[in-house]
């Protein structure tokens, strides 16, 4: 990935998965 | 007592679950999208798509081995979120970022989605 501007994301990405449905 | 927190174990798990990906080890599903065919881990696409997750927890799919997107769905918008799901890099391209956000609106990643916006906002001139 050199090269490319990179910006740094801190917050959650993805969903959570439930403990239980 | 003590606890050792190895720092960047998250990342070398992910790497390697890639590296899999690459070998088509234990892979388990095709996705199919357009034309183009994508091996992938079911429990990878589940943490981290709504979508996937809601297809493989239904006992009727669960046990699927290839599922056939939408075909509104952009093979290369696809690509790169599935690269996301295996890197933790999202490689936007000017010409492929509306073609990504759609993608990931259909595959349920709201805090993609929501990144996205923020960027196309960020560099509106």
């Amino acid at each position: 990935y050199e090269g490319v501007n990179t910006i740094k994301e801190m917050g959650r990405s993805i969903h959570e998965i439930p403990r239980q449905e | 007592d003590s606890c050792i927190q190895f720092t960047r174990h998250a990342s070398d798990v992910l790497l390697n679950l890639n590296r899999l990906r690459s070998r088509d080890i234990l892979t388990d599903v095709t996705i199919l999208v357009s034309r183009q065919q994508f091996r992938a881990h079911k429990t990878v696409l589940m943490a981290c798509s709504g979508l996937f997750y809601t297809i493989f927890t239904d006992s009727l799919k669960c046990s699927l081995n290839a599922i056939s997107l939408d075909p509104k769905v952009d093979p290369e918008g696809f690509a790169i979120l599935l690269e996301f799901m295996y890197t933790s890099r999202l490689t936007l391209k000017e010409s492929l970022i509306m073609a990504i956000m759609n993608t990931a609106i259909y595959l349920q990643m709201d805090h993609v989605v929501d990144t996205c916006h923020r960027f196309i906002k960020s560099s509106d001139p």
